[in-house]
């Protein structure tokens, strides 16, 4: 869960 | 009150000049156990992880927790106005709207008092989560600087690749093609030539130069810089400040399209 928030705050790289 | 008392004040200005670039507006926040900034990079591809522990400081009182949001521009020009040698006292009152910095001259002959208003930033604070990385590489900060500098010159993105020989890192552009392959020297006569890879599996990520050359003007700030990769996972740059904590920077590898 807290893996996918973290993962999520770099949006524009992915 | 926070107030905060460093005698090796040119650490903080290393500090902001290592991320000033990186990060426009950022929050420190304040607690009983330090003080820590945790920012993404204005286009939201890197991470930047602050952390100095209150038991690094020659005196740190915080009666309740606080965040402070400062322009980093202007922080570094105030901080640019301070003595290297100089010991540095951050001081704001809780509910106040200004912080105040007073840089102290070792002899104690020079005292100057600079006060910046503090700006009110939304910042959504995330844990960042525990990864065991695949491979962790530590290597001399100025080695780590060199590549970054050197490569970007060849191209734009960098494939670093981590096995039990070494960590290799590739770059091609319309200039050619470049590799730079560091070899684990656990041996090195002198400990700041050290490089040494723990490596639980082979990884081989590719990411964005301009990012990584960024990171590397926190090289004053420590002897070495350690990179921790996982397959899809931001790679971690990691800067150890002695006995006070770290500067961290997460980068998100350019997954292959």
């Amino acid at each position: 869960k807290q893996a996918q928030e973290f993962l999520k705050r770099f949006y524009n790289a992915y | 009150m926070f107030e905060a008392r460093l005698v090796q004040g040119n650490l903080l200005k290393k500090v902001v000049d290592a991320v000033k670039d990186l990060v426009t507006d950022a929050n420190f926040d304040c607690s009983s156990s330090g003080f820590t900034l945790q920012a993404m990079d204005n286009s939201h591809v890197s991470l930047v992880s602050l952390s100095l522990r209150s038991d690094g400081f020659e005196h740190f009182r915080c009666d309740r927790n606080m965040s402070m949001g400062m322009s980093l521009g202007n922080l570094a020009k105030i901080l640019k106005c301070a003595g290297n040698d100089d010991i540095v006292t951050m001081k704001a009152a809780d509910d106040g709207d200004t912080v105040t910095f007073m840089f102290e001259s070792p002899k104690e002959d020079r005292v100057s008092d600079f006060e910046l208003k503090l700006m009110d930033i939304d910042s959504e604070h995330l844990g960042i989560p525990d990864t065991d990385y695949a491979a962790t590489v530590t290597l001399p900060a100025a080695e780590y600087q060199r590549i970054c500098r050197d490569l970007s010159s060849i191209g734009d993105t960098v494939v670093i690749s981590a096995t039990k020989d070494g960590v290799k890192f590739s770059s091609s552009g319309d200039v050619g093609t470049a590799n730079i392959t560091v070899r684990q020297n656990t041996t090195a006569d002198k400990k700041e030539e050290q490089v040494s890879i723990d490596l639980k599996e082979p990884v081989a990520l590719t990411f964005a130069l301009r990012y990584l050359n960024s990171f590397a003007k926190a090289t004053p700030l420590a002897s070495h810089v350690s990179l921790s990769m996982a397959r899809d996972l931001p790679v971690m740059v990691d800067y150890q400040i002695s006995d006070m904590g770290h500067l961290r920077f997460y980068l998100a590898p350019k997954i292959e399209d």
